[in-house]
């Protein structure tokens, strides 16, 4: 999870 | 092969053309307003006199921006928010930069073979300070032979979710459900040049795009390796930090 960070971070802000 | 009604592939077409539409980045009437003004002879040196490292980097914040906008497409596509953590980040690291190189049809001006790229439209010879002539000239020619397909909004939407959803990536946890997912949109992808009344060759000229994607990400990687390679502390300290998840 580390290792990806900003694309966990990108995936979960809301898409509104 | 999922068993999909008529209803259902339109209601796929209109979510996945509108998920488009609304992570473009640059949206129709903006392109058309967009000046078709080509850099001059001065811009395009200065460009070339730039550092490699520096042209590197411009490069590496302009491909970031672009996979932001893709993310977005990404999770707004029915069903790929179901699937699990790994297997979106495992989608998006290998399909990203693909449909950053579908996308760039839409920016792409064949007859001058130049890109939108830092304000204006920008030919081949602008990159010559990265260093990779031959992927770069690869990547006009993928543009210019997308551009000659002259695909719809919809149609493009379709492809790039078609991309995105690769079931064959190494890495799949849940490859059965990539699969279905990315057969729907296939499904949908067919009934939408089948309304259109596109020729029956479209579909398989897309599918040899599939092929050119990969042959281009994986030349990406190849370059990004050569140019870590000399220059490690740029890459780690002034790249994107999303770029160097990306392709690290």
């Amino acid at each position: 999870k580390e290792k990806h960070k900003i694309l966990h971070q990108l995936l979960q802000n809301s898409t509104s | 092969s999922p068993t999909v009604s008529l209803a259902e592939l339109d209601h796929l077409v209109q979510i996945i053309s509108k998920s488009h539409l609304e992570t473009c980045q640059y949206l129709r009437e903006e392109l058309q307003q967009m000046s078709r003004q080509n850099f001059q002879q001065d811009e395009v040196e200065s460009y070339q006199s730039k550092p490699r490292e520096a042209m590197w980097q411009l490069c590496a914040v302009k491909i970031t921006e672009a996979i932001q906008y893709v993310v977005e497409f990404a999770k707004r596509i029915d069903g790929f928010m179901d699937l699990c953590q790994n297997d979106q980040i495992v989608l998006l690291k290998a399909g990203s930069l693909e449909v950053v190189f579908v996308r760039m049809c839409r920016v792409f001006d064949s007859q001058s073979n130049s890109v939108y790229f830092d304000g204006k439209f920008a030919g081949p010879d602008v990159f010559k300070g990265l260093g990779c002539d031959d992927l770069i000239s690869s990547v006009f020619d993928f543009a210019k032979s997308m551009c000659s397909l002259h695909l719809t909004e919809d149609e493009l939407a379709l492809f790039s979710a078609f991309v995105l959803l690769s079931a064959d990536r190494s890495w799949l946890q849940e490859k059965l459900q990539v699969e279905k997912l990315q057969q729907k949109t296939q499904l949908a992808l067919q009934h939408v040049l089948q309304k259109n009344q596109r020729e029956h060759g479209v579909l398989s000229k897309l599918r040899c795009k599939v092929s050119a994607l990969r042959s281009l990400c994986s030349r990406h990687t190849e370059k990004l390796s050569a140019f870590r390679a000399v220059y490690p502390d740029i890459v780690q300290t002034h790249f994107p930090p999303l770029y160097k998840e990306l392709f690290g």
